[in-house]
């Protein structure tokens, strides 16, 4: 479902040119359950932003779902992340101004899901991740788990075909996070989501059934296992 | 220390009250390597942001070096921050305009210590994170764990007397995550700074010499090693 071929990325800078990727090649499969594992300014946000359509290459080739991402133009570029991806981002990225309710319900806003759905399945998915009784608070008014855990409910809520999660479990006790990675399995399972993630964490590591390290912006280990 | 005694923290919102410590109890000597572990939402961030002066208690008694934090205005508790306190925010606090080496000169700059100084300590430490050639980078030009690296070296870099980590490694490879820990423990020997740690990360706590678990707002773990 996705497909990077010799994948470049440079971010530019007055003084100097910073080579994230470096000719970087990967394949996943839809329904993979997928964990990308590398020190730090190895390249894994740059990818997984790149695979959401946030940000362009440099060069190289990108494919999601068959479609090559250089070809798509903003408005284009948006839909398809409205429509297929779900982003756990490493910042959490929430709407300060909203609560925990209405980030989570914001994407299927933009949907055209009904109103009352939207609350339903808001409420449902906030409580599965342990968040009953904290709809209204805003996000400064949450732990730093707390808030991740609202960023990963609102990148699951609407099933999306594919899930980019930048270190969802960072900030997460092991039981905490062990309780998102059954959930998170149970959709890759149950509606064949395909599951990307940039870890540290060696739970995530063990859920994963592929393991990919890039180092240095290039793919260096691919495991798969059965 | 830091003494804490019957410590309660309530968030008081429109609806809900929200009782984050419960009757804290906890004294941390001199010297210390302490790590506070617990779920997230036990209270860690809370307990850290008492500490440091950076809220007030609801109740209850926190004196830090001697000296009861209720007793001291604004003024005073900003003051005993330059002084005395070192954090490394779990969101990490970095001033966005500002470069990474100006970020780490800030707290020096508002010390009084001089320019030249000023560059050349912000300049080391830098290095010692393991971030030579980014000293010009603003944050958003970072990744997150360079980011929190930056957030690290700010507050080590003027040797202060108590440092209060949230989750300084959340971020991080095991790699880098431990050369970080090392030069911690070394100031911690070398200075005699006091470390107060909040981390899920098992690494931090094998460092640790002592390990505090907390759960809804209180202490019901407290293991020191020999
Ligand atoms: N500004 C606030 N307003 C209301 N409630 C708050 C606020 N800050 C924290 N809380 C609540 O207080 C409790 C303790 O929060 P705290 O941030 O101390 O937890 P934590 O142990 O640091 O969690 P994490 O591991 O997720 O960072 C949580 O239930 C949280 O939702
Ligand atoms: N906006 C930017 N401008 C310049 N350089 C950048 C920018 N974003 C990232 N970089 C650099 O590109 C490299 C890869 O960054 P990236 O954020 O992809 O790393 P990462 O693997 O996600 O790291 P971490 O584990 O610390 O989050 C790093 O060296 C980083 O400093
Ligand atoms: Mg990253
Ligand atoms: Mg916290």
């Amino acid at each position: 479902i996705v497909v990077c071929e010799n994948l470049r990325k440079v971010y530019e800078q007055e003084k100097v040119k910073v080579e994230a990727l470096k000719g970087l090649d990967l394949d996943v499969e839809k329904g993979e359950f997928t964990a990308i594992a590398g020190p730090s300014g190895s390249g894994k946000t740059t990818l997984l932003n790149l695979i959401g359509g946030l940000d362009a290459a440099t060069s190289g080739e990108l494919r999601v779902d068959g479609q090559a991402l250089a070809e798509l133009n903003q408005t284009e570029l948006a839909e398809m992340r409205l429509r297929k991806v779900g982003f756990i981002f490493q910042s959490y990225n929430l709407i300060p101004v909203l609560s925990a309710l209405e980030n989570v319900e914001f994407v299927m806003l933009l949907q055209g899901i009904p109103a009352k759905e939207r609350r339903e399945r808001a409420r449902s998915i906030l409580k599965e991740v342990g968040l009953d009784g904290m709809f209204h608070r805003r996000p400064n008014e949450l732990s730093g788990g707390q808030q991740q855990r609202v960023a990963v409910a609102r990148a699951i809520v609407s099933d999306p075909a594919i899930v980019l999660a930048d270190e969802p479990t960072a900030n997460l006790d092991s039981e905490t996070g062990g309780s998102l990675l059954d959930m998170m399995q149970k959709l890759n399972c149950d509606k064949k989501a395909t599951f990307i993630f940039s870890t540290h964490d060696n739970m995530v590591m063990e859920y994963a059934r592929r393991l990919v390290v890039i180092r240095d912006g290039r793919v260096v280990e691919d495991k798969r296992r059965q």
